[in-house]
């Protein structure tokens, strides 16, 4: 473990409650793209089958299963608590776009054509464009929720976390996993113009707003 | 240099 995982963990941890806080206060998830929340419990369920078969480290286990129990806890309350507020009028992304081809990918390009190895590699494709319906929906709507934009800064700061986290551990442990660097790289990049305007917008006190 | 086989990532 390194400072730069340890942050970025904390990270994804911030962002994934900080939309549940959102939710379950505002008691509306208008502006949150169901589809991603979706698409993100099965990039947890993918790859922390193994929760139960290898113990890592307790830190490991508890960060899994709040990972899935959060993401399991939004997902409901954007399609049963707060139905009437999902906006699905702009959730419109078709996942299965991403999920046939990353499920295709996974399938061809992965370290070990295991079932386990499969599920992992498709979770790290999966979750690199995961984020798209709710960028996408972004667009569409022309704005974000305050507390939307923080919710995605934090989101895209953990894998860039990560990246330097892989630098980190290329030098000093010899570690290195292409897959998840590419496919890290890859989610990253998709993050950069919000990351751009979140810093020129909602850091200067505005609302996220994409020019129209 | 090699890739480790475990997974300590989250």
């Amino acid at each position: 473990m390194n400072i730069f995982r340890l942050v970025g963990d904390l990270s994804h941890l911030l962002a994934i409650l900080l939309l549940l806080w959102k939710i379950w206060k505002t008691r509306s998830c208008a502006g949150v793209s169901g589809k991603s929340q979706i698409m993100f419990g099965l990039v947890y369920i993918t790859r922390y089958l193994d929760l139960f078969t290898n113990f890592i480290s307790i830190y490991n286990t508890t960060m899994k299963a709040i990972f899935i129990a959060v993401a399991i806890a939004t997902i409901y309350l954007i399609y049963f608590k707060f139905k009437a507020t999902y906006d699905s009028n702009h959730d419109t992304f078709r996942m299965e776009f991403l999920i046939v081809p990353v499920g295709g990918l996974a399938f061809l390009v992965n370290h070990d054509f295991t079932a386990l190895e499969i599920l992992w590699t498709f979770s790290i494709y999966l979750e690199s464009v995961a984020i798209l319906p709710q960028l996408f929906m972004i667009s569409k709507t022309g704005e974000a929720e305050t507390i939307t934009s923080h919710y995605l800064f934090a989101l895209g700061s953990y894998r860039a976390l990560y990246i330097v986290n892989w630098v980190y551990r290329y030098y000093f442990e010899g570690f290195f996993d292409l897959i998840a660097i590419v496919a890290g790289c890859v989610q990253t990049i998709l993050y950069c113009d919000f990351f751009y305007l979140y810093v020129t917008k909602v850091m200067h006190g505005k609302k996220l707003s994409l020019p129209a | 240099l090699g890739f480790h086989d475990i997974k300590d990532e989250l």
